[in-house]
């Protein structure tokens, strides 16, 4: 099956940082702790290019590179295809109908101060791919 | 009068990773 591998940048994107502002697809202001799963699925489905894709949580490890950083291994869409994640632990996903989650909440709640459950197997993130354009 | 800052305001889409998977047409 495809393979494909992605890393994520070394610090953490400013906007996970809690009462960052974020604009939703209409045009709302809301803050990054209030974003619900419907804000994502509204706002992809206004926009021309991107749609929401349901991607499960199949395997999380400790990375080889270094201990701050772990490896999840996601199944996206329909045709499951994997595709694994080197992420800071404390790199929020946002689980459907559960919210922001992390492999290790104690340390996104610490430096981010978003409120984060645990990442875990079997948890369905929103991801976004490409619409196909016909 | 000193103007407000301005807050940085970030697309939705930012939050979201980029999964796109490998497609066989």
């Amino acid at each position: 099956s495809p393979q494909s591998s992605t890393v994520a940048p070394p610090s953490l994107p400013p906007y996970f940082i809690k009462g960052s502002i974020i604009q939703l697809a209409d045009g709302e202001l809301k803050r990054v702790e209030d974003l619900k799963t419907e804000d994502f699925i509204q706002s992809a489905e206004i926009s021309s290019e991107l749609k929401i894709d349901s991607s499960t949580v199949e395997r999380i490890e400790g990375s080889h590179t270094s201990p701050n950083f772990a490896v999840v291994q996601f199944s996206v869409g329909e045709h499951r295809a994997q595709v694994s994640v080197e992420v800071l632990v404390e790199y929020p996903f946002f689980v459907f109908g559960q919210g922001w989650s992390s492999c290790c909440p104690d340390r996104t709640t610490q430096l981010l101060e978003l409120p984060c459950t645990k990442l875990s197997v079997g948890d369905v993130c929103i991801s976004l791919t490409l619409k196909n354009l016909r | 009068n000193v103007e407000p800052r301005s807050v940085p305001v970030f697309p939705w889409h930012s939050l979201v990773p980029f999964l796109a998977p490998t497609q066989s047409d």
